[in-house]
């Protein structure tokens, strides 16, 4: 799902 | 990592080295809301639990560490070493209005009811509207420091550029995340008179002052 790429984000 | 991302997260570090050398330096936190500052080490600490779990890159867990360190320290500043100079009767904000709404929201509405992605989704929420006991207090005293308004403008201006890091992905990369990008969206609204009044007054040299 699309969240889990996000956490490369600070 | 795309130039917005990158400018977002230098312009996020700067706000909170600018807050942190204002207080050591005038050895005061007069006009700071340290309940903000609380938000944020809350924020960070739930937000950043993955630092244990997920490592992805050094960029990225050098940058959550001098975040959580940060802003512990400030807080650390704000209500032991210079607690004297804390100003108790403007920052009244009731953040138990701000903390528990977002843990409910994230409850509610997040990608995956995982405890790790549930005090993501809370640390996103809470962000959003961590800066009000702040705004608020500037409101309260009618007015603002010239290095406060730096801080707060540097921190207005890094959700921001992560917006325009979001479209950038969104069209780039073709995903996105609705939760961080209303959010995102919320933050910096919320910002929006602020940076009017930052870029009329405090950019021609004038004082903050807020209309009494």
């Amino acid at each position: 799902c699309e969240s889990m790429l996000v956490k490369d984000e600070l | 990592m795309n130039i917005f991302r990158l400018t977002g997260d230098l312009s996020h570090l700067l706000a909170i080295i600018i807050l942190l050398v204002k207080i050591w330096k005038t050895r005061s936190c007069a006009g700071i809301s340290g309940k903000s500052q609380l938000l944020f080490a809350l924020v960070y600490t739930t937000r950043y639990l993955d630092l244990v779990s997920t490592y992805i890159s050094a960029y990225n867990t050098f940058m959550k560490l001098i975040f959580i360190c940060a802003s512990y320290a400030t807080v650390y500043l704000i209500y032991m070493k210079f607690k004297a100079t804390y100003d108790h009767n403007h920052d009244t904000f009731r953040v138990e209005f701000l903390i528990l709404p977002s843990f409910v929201l994230s409850l509610l509405i997040n990608h995956d009811f995982a405890v790790l992605e549930i005090l993501w989704t809370f640390s996103i929420y809470l962000e959003s509207v961590a800066i009000l006991p702040q705004l608020f207090l500037v409101s309260k005293t009618g007015e603002a420091e010239s290095i406060t308004s730096h801080y707060l403008f540097a921190l207005g201006s890094y959700r921001g550029l992560y917006l325009l890091n979001w479209i950038y992905r969104y069209y780039a990369e073709s995903h996105y995340d609705l939760i961080a990008i209303v959010a995102g969206v919320v933050q910096t609204v919320l910002y929006c008179d602020f940076f009017y009044l930052y870029v009329t007054k405090v950019l021609k040299g004038k004082k903050l002052q807020l209309p009494a």
